[in-house]
């Protein structure tokens, strides 16, 4: 043996990188999917009496071959691919070839010099330059919290979002419901808001220091000091509150006080309102964030650890349901005419959602898979009531930046 | 990816003197869309107004 050791002579053959790359790819989806498929095994076998069982969509061969796949093993198989560090040399022509292909405005960019990015999911997340996104000047205006395309857009009628023609899904499935047992009222969004927070199966609670002192002086949003009337209507010169006098020395309001002048309490409101509903796709060259439509108290976060089937157009037309199948974070809270939700859905090449001023949430992981599973709700949630005690929730301002998506 | 947005706006009233929009009658004080099926949208940009 010490012979062979000492003679034998070691050559080195060179082995294409892309089969070394596939190799390694294999061998991680290989792992990835084992490590799911033990983790569901041993859900299964545990004696879990709300345990959910895995939807399997109906649909055409394409469909059903596709919920076949290990979806999410694929995303953060891709995700980690994306990581990978680009060569210095290969990013300008990456890129813009890239951009050519998905049609990114590349003039609109705020880092200009594309080797600062290191990777594909840097240049996916990119930042915008200040001033490309001007705000619609009307005050009383919804605004597009994305750059996309409109899918579908109309009014809740009994419950039901009209995903496209002909194919609807209901709301509950969408945003879930406060008393999962119970028999929604589908006419009204109060089975989805219930103010008395957190539901007794939240697993955790958003409970930090910080965003209580972040947002302690409720009233000031990107520099700009709001009075509480004004900070539902989005306009930062609405009389202060309470009403100064001369004459009388100002005291700061009392927390009831406040409370009382939301102009607008949801469940209240003096006019007859309806519920509302707008679907915006962002394809893969789109800017990847999110902002504020409007501004809003967003009261509470759910998160539906579900598959991770694509939401290109063709699927929406042929799979039903299918924002109710995928991974999706609902931020549900009120605007100043009542309910207000806002709704991440993810898809197999952008799987991570990450919210700005939730950090922890964490999405399309194992873990986060586990705790929501195991719900009997099937989603996990966390409340805001804790970053303002005013409000009651986390205030976002019009055109602020809550999030984005993330590949893999 | 994919952003769902779910809210409660006022009906408000149907306005004849207002026209048609092209998806439906405005709604005087109500909620109007004011986007079409399709339409590309960037951030900003208003999809309806009360």
């Amino acid at each position: 043996l010490g012979r062979a050791l000492r003679d034998t002579k070691i050559r080195w053959y060179p082995i294409p990188a892309a089969l070394g790359i596939g190799f390694l790819g294999l061998a991680q989806l290989y792992k990835v999917n084992e490590r799911e498929k033990k983790a569901r095994r041993e859900e299964e076998e545990g004696e879990k009496p709300y345990r959910r069982k895995r939807i399997r969509p109906t649909g055409p061969w394409q469909v059903q071959v596709m919920s076949t796949l290990p979806l999410k093993a694929m995303s953060r198989l891709w995700g980690r691919f994306n990581e990978l560090v680009i060569p210095y040399y290969l990013r300008v022509p990456g890129f813009k070839l890239y951009s050519w292909v998905f049609g990114v405005n590349l003039s609109e960019v705020s880092e200009p010099d594309l080797h600062a990015y290191p990777n594909l999911a840097a240049f996916f997340s990119r930042t915008l330059r200040p001033g490309v996104r001007p705000l619609d000047p009307n005050p009383s205006a919804l605004l597009s919290p994305a750059d996309g395309r409109v899918l579908s857009f109309g009014l809740i009628d009994g419950g039901e979002v009209e995903q496209v023609k002909g194919m609807t899904y209901s709301l509950d499935a969408l945003l879930g419901t406060s008393h999962p047992s119970s028999a929604p009222n589908l006419s009204s969004p109060s089975h989805l808001f219930a103010r008395e927070t957190p539901a007794p199966h939240a697993p955790h609670h958003v409970d930090s220091e910080a965003l209580v002192k972040r947002d302690e002086e409720f009233a000031i949003l990107n520099g700009i000091r709001y009075t509480l009337p004004g900070l539902l209507s989005g306009s930062p010169s609405a009389p202060h509150f309470p009403p100064t006098d001369a004459s009388t020395p100002s005291l700061p309001p009392s927390e009831e006080e406040v409370s009382d002048s939301l102009a607008l309490p949801w469940y209240n409101l003096p006019r007859r309102t309806a519920l509302y509903y707008c679907v915006i796709y962002l394809a893969p060259g789109d800017y990847h964030r999110f902002h504020s439509p409007t501004a809003w108290v967003a009261e509470k976060r759910r998160h539906f650890a579900g598959e991770l089937y694509s939401v290109s157009p063709y699927l929406q037309r042929t799979l039903p349901g299918l924002f109710t199948l995928n991974e999706r974070v609902a931020l549900l809270g009120r605007w100043r005419h009542g309910f207000f939700s806002m709704t991440p859905v993810g898809a197999t090449n952008v799987g991570s959602i990450v919210i700005n001023f939730d950090a922890e949430l964490r999405t399309n992981s194992l873990l986060s898979d586990s705790a929501a599973d195991k719900s009997p709700s099937g989603f996990s949630e966390a409340t805001y009531g804790t970053a303002s005690r005013v409000l009651h929730g986390r205030a976002l301002g019009r055109g602020e930046e809550m999030g984005g998506f993330k590949l893999g | 990816s994919t952003v769902v947005l779910v809210f409660e706006a006022p009906e408000g009233e149907m306005s004849e003197k207002e026209g048609w929009d092209g998806e439906g009658q405005w709604r005087k004080g109500g909620w109007n869309w004011g986007v079409r099926n399709g339409q590309r949208v960037k951030v900003g940009e208003a999809l309806g107004w009360v």
